[in-house]
């Protein structure tokens, strides 16, 4: 179903953006 | 405490996308970070339309809240 793998990947860019300010915050990757 | 914690992260979070600190993010505030974070500029475009839930083109901190809140605890955890 294309909208679950929208759906996902939208999951995954938002996983990525909140660890990278995660990241730059501790300094810690 | 964690949910202070994670009220404080999110704060914390808000403010460095919204530099200007106008309350809200915009687009460009969020393309701003292309250099700051290992996300590319599409990925910024998609991490802004997916947390803009009424896609109004202000991301406001409540919008912000409910996507890093999802991001920590999962779907239904506002």
């Amino acid at each position: 179903d294309p909208n679950m793998k929208g759906a996902a990947a939208n999951e995954g860019v938002l996983a990525n953006f909140f660890n990278s300010l995660l990241s730059k915050k501790t300094g810690v990757p | 405490s964690d949910c202070s914690a994670v009220l404080e992260k999110t704060r914390e979070f808000f403010q460095i996308c919204d530099i200007e600190g106008k309350g809200f993010i915009t687009r460009r505030d969020m393309q701003r970070l292309n250099g700051e974070l290992p996300l590319s500029a599409e990925e910024l475009e998609n991490v802004f339309a997916t947390l803009d839930a009424d896609g109004n083109g202000y991301l406001t901190l409540e919008e912000f809240s409910s996507g890093f809140s999802e991001f920590m605890f999962g779907p239904g955890v506002v």
